[in-house]
């Protein structure tokens, strides 16, 4: 069972926080403001009032236990700073840290945190709506890591009437169709099933793939 | 070719203009700081600095014309309010929102924006960091439907050295394989990728085909 620990209760850790409890992980909650530990203290494993820039506090809490850290709290920008570099001083390997910003995303790069660590929930928000907005009809997109994801799109012309070896689609754009949902029914489409109109298509591949794909596609 | 409207240049509309440009849409970009125009100017078919709370000038900029607009204005909720119930005024179906609260969603909802066309970066990717942070071991949690599966197998001997098209597993066996992990790192196998020692390869099928291919695969 994967335990970890989140630290900041705003609107990105509470449903990072909620989503973890539901997927049965392990969850330590840590928030300088008590009404937040109470918000989320039924919940989770275990909540604790303190703050993450007092790294005595962070110590005796056994935050070095975790396997992965998140630190999520957001405007004030020096508090999550500090709070990374004393993960790390504290020898935590897998820190997760959201960012406010450019200079905010290098400093925290600059403590030893890989870029595919930092999150970014407007930016990547607004790529994913693009994406949504454009392909017309967007029924789910999960992300398999920061840079490949699920997408499904709907059939359009240019793949109605025509099967996946005359399409070439894995060759040309790198994206991989995984299954096809016809008629609310899923099927794998066989290299030679035929697309249909209202099909969803179910893919995936690397966001810069997906977005080429995406565009030849409409 | 698609066209959109999006007002408010911060963290979340600048991401989502940049990658509506990449997808091929036309972009009418509105914001009433003139240093944020200057951003996006180039890069968009227009740019106009105006107050989205002035009815008039909207109407001006011919606002109507756009399929779908999206309200990205943030922290002044006020502001994102008014400027919704004037795009429903004008006539405009699709309506997207970014939203702040609870409270800003409600009133934005019983303006006439659907809970579809609300837009929660913050929540949104809480849900989804959560999800890739347990499926640290690819995906278990996609359920496709009560019949599919997804199913990751280590890469045995039957299929070490060889590729896709030289196994041709989906005719035989009819399962698709979507991705393989490869050292840590995700990719999208081409089908002439020979297998390697130790990949992680996710597949995709129904339950029946997946256990005839994990049954021949050992
Ligand atoms: N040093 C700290 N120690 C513990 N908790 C902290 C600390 N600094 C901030 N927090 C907590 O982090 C939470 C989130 O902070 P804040 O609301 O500033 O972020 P935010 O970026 O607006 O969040 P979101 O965008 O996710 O809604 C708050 O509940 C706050 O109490
Ligand atoms: N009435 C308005 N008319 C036009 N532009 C507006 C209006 N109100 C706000 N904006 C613009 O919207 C942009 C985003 O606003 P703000 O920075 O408050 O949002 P935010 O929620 O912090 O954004 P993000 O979270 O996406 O970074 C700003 O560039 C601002 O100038």
């Amino acid at each position: 069972k994967k335990s970890f620990a989140v630290i900041g209760v705003g609107r990105f850790g509470l449903a990072l926080i909620e989503e973890l409890v539901n997927l049965g992980a392990d969850v330590l909650v840590i928030d300088r403001n008590i009404e937040k530990i109470d918000k989320v203290a039924k919940l989770v494993t275990n909540a604790v009032c303190l703050d993450s820039t007092d790294v005595d506090a962070l110590r005796e809490v056994g935050i070095a236990n975790y396997d992965t850290v998140v630190v999520a709290t957001g405007i004030n920008v020096d508090n999550s700073i500090m709070t990374t570099l004393i993960l790390k001083d504290l020898g935590i390997q897998d820190v997760y840290v959201k960012v406010q910003s450019e200079y905010h995303a290098r400093v925290v790069e600059k403590l030893g945190v890989d870029q595919d660590h930092l999150i970014w929930p407007e930016q990547s928000t607004g790529r994913r709506i693009a994406k949504i907005l454009v392909s017309g009809n967007f029924l789910e997109f999960i992300e398999l890591d920061q840079q490949y994801s699920f997408v499904t799109v709907t059939a359009a012309k240019k793949i109605i009437g025509k099967h996946l070896l005359e399409l070439e689609i894995r060759s040309r754009f790198g994206v991989n169709i995984v299954a096809v949902r016809r008629n609310e029914k899923i099927m794998i489409p066989s290299s030679t099933t035929p697309f249909e109109t209202n099909d969803e298509v179910l893919l995936v591949g690397s966001n810069v793939n997906i977005e080429k794909f995406i565009q030849w596609l409409n």
